[in-house]
């Protein structure tokens, strides 16, 4: 017992900045360490070797409810996938995809990024090597008019599942973000109810602006939940944890890598683990 | 805003002409949330803060300004200091072709910004040449040839090609057609992949870049560290692009990625066209980051 660590301001700075490497944001990570201060001061916790698990289990807490699955038991259940440039929507479209096929589900692709130089190559490209049509029009068409043709198409075959990949767009970009409402909306009138899911991909080497991200896109199309890819890095995508306690916002996917299948569910056990080792 | 927070701190601890060590330590702690939330990386804000604690303890308060001011002055002045020269000269090689080679994380913007160099030299009256040497992400190839033809820049790469192969093709090419600069693609890959990494250095064998550009992404957080660490000691970096500055994340990556590599933001990319490409101006850097 005496090599044991004092509760001391160097512990509480290392444990802060432990959040902070981690992208949870100085006032979060301040927030958690005064939560974790007030169970020192009540006693609740007398050891240095009870705080990381005191971490966790807050961060667990935050967390949990925040696992969800997709929604999917509609027919056609629809996804709209959507966020920043460069996050890896088009590729969870096409893991996603993959994967539900894999699992005995008819799937449709739409292509709704007419406007980056060969994204729709990119999509068609995935959909030829996973077996899955991908509906498209001429590059520079009216993303609003491939996606009317994939409602119709997923409706009129019955299909079990809409994946609608969309152009990375910057949230500070009002044009942009009109259009994706609009995009929403076309799916909806064709399809009350729809989309059943409209899914943020986050990448998850975002700072502070992730939050940013999530809030800008949930005003303007109503997210159902958030995709937080690239965790095979070092990044930890600790924003998401203001995104969840901010804005109810459930994660229901991770990306953990660039094949077919690294995509999984969101376990916030695990997630929390990678946080605060 | 910073500003705001600062008169507030001053005001409240009584103005007077100098700064002292106490009222600039509280001043700092202001600092030092600011640049967090603008994802500079802790360790980068302690090293930083200690900087302008010893640069700003004992100043006379100029008469023109208040001590909340002069704070954001000292801050504001050593960020732009810090975050250097505008880099943005990439000095042409002895003998041509000058070769330039984009790596970088994976979505970070590398593609686009091969073909906008691509284009910024052909406005300056050069005649420069494309590699597309990413054979893995699918129809990334297409993505490049398209931007080329766009532009009128030729692009080397086919389809099973290995990356190495197209790199060394691309050179000969150049070299026959007296084309320069050549501005070679890479696949986007993580810093902690040892068999990608060492593809990197093999390409760097083998057409010997004289500008390796790190291309990062403005939105990148506390990670910015190690990427920037990691990619600059498994291939060596010259210089750095930072992109999608046409956002609103505070871009404190920039100032990681400096600190860490040492090394010059040589341009910005401010949107997802090809003219959108900028000389990195670092005192604009600086007000943004400061918010
Ligand atoms: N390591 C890793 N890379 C990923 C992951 N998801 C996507 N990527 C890679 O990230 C890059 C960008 O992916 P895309 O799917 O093209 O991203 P996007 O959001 O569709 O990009 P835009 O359409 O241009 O906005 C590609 O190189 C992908 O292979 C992931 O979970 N881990
Ligand atoms: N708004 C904006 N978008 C950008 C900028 N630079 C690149 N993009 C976009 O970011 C996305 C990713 O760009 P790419 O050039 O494909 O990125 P990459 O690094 O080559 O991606 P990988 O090859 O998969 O690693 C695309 O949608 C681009 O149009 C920029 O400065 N501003
Ligand atoms: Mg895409
Ligand atoms: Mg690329």
């Amino acid at each position: 017992l005496a090599s044991e660590r004092p509760i001391d301001d160097a512990l509480w700075e290392e444990l802060e900045e432990l959040l902070i490497a981690a992208d949870l944001g100085a006032a979060l990570a301040a927030d958690f360490a005064n939560r974790a201060r007030e169970e020192v001061m009540f006693g609740t916790v007398t050891r240095a070797a009870e705080l990381r698990p005191l971490f966790r289990r807050f961060l667990l807490d935050a967390l949990a409810p925040a696992a969800q699955p997709l929604d999917l038991d509609h027919r056609p259940a629809v996804v709209l996938m959507l966020g920043v440039n460069g996050s890896g929507k088009t590729t969870t479209c096409a893991k996603l995809a993959a994967q539900l096929r894999a699992g005995g589900k008819s799937v449709l692709l739409a292509a709704a990024d007419t406007f980056r130089a060969a994204a729709i190559e990119q999509l068609q490209r995935w959909g030829e090597r996973i077996g899955v049509e991908v509906v498209h029009q001429a590059a520079g068409s009216d993303p609003a008019a491939v996606v009317f043709d994939a409602v119709k198409a997923a409706a009129a075959r019955s299909l079990d599942v809409l994946i609608v990949d969309t152009a990375g767009r910057l949230h500070t970009k009002s044009n942009l973000m009109d259009e994706l409402a609009k995009l929403r909306r076309v799916i909806a009138r064709q399809l009350p109810g729809a989309p059943h899911e409209a899914l943020m991909v986050l990448d998850a080497t975002t700072g502070q602006n992730g939050f940013a991200q999530a809030r800008v896109f949930h005003e303007a199309i109503a997210l159902t939940g958030v995709c937080l890819t690239k965790l095979d890095g070092t990044a930890r995508g600790g924003i998401v944890v203001r995104i969840v306690r901010e804005l109810t916002l459930p994660i229901k996917l991770i990306g953990v890598g660039e094949r077919l299948e690294d995509l999984q569910a969101f376990d916030p056990a695990a997630f929390v683990d990678a946080l605060v080792p | 805003n910073l500003s705001t927070r600062l008169q507030t701190i001053f005001d409240r601890l009584g103005g007077r002409g100098r700064l002292t060590e106490e009222n600039v330590q509280e001043a700092l702690r202001e600092v030092r949330v600011a640049l967090l939330e603008a994802d500079v990386n802790f360790k980068v804000v302690r090293t930083f803060v200690e900087r302008v604690l010893a640069r700003a303890v004992g100043q006379d308060v100029l008469k023109s300004l208040t001590p909340a001011q002069q704070v954001v002055k000292v801050v504001h002045d050593e960020l732009v200091e810090l975050l250097g020269g505008s880099g943005h000269r990439l000095a042409p090689a002895p003998h041509p072709p000058t070769v330039i080679m984009l790596i970088g994380l994976q979505g970070s913007g590398k593609t686009t910004t091969a073909a906008k160099l691509a284009r910024h030299y052909t406005t300056q009256g050069q005649h420069p040449i494309l590699a597309a040497a990413d054979t893995y992400r699918p129809a990334a190839q297409d993505q490049l040839q398209t931007l080329g033809a766009e532009l009128g820049v030729p692009v080397v790469g086919a389809p099973g090609e290995a990356p190495l192969a197209i790199c060394r093709r691309a050179r000969e090419e150049a070299a026959a057609r007296g084309l320069t600069p050549l501005i070679l693609d890479t696949a986007g890959r993580l810093h902690i992949d040892e068999p990608m990494l060492e593809e990197l250095r093999a390409i760097r064998r083998e057409v010997a870049p004289h500008h390796v550009l790190l291309v990062v992404d403005a939105m990148t957080g506390q990670d910015a560290v190690n990427v920037a660490e990691r990619f600059n000691r498994a291939v060596g970096i010259d210089a750095v692009v930072l992109t999608k500055l046409d956002g609103d994340a505070r871009g404190g990556a920039a100032l990681s990625v400096r600190s860490v590599t040492g090394r010059p933001i040589a341009f910005v990319g401010t949107g997802e066209k090809t003219d959108a490409l900028e000389p990195f101006h670092p005192d604009r850097l600086a007000s943004r980051i400061l918010g």
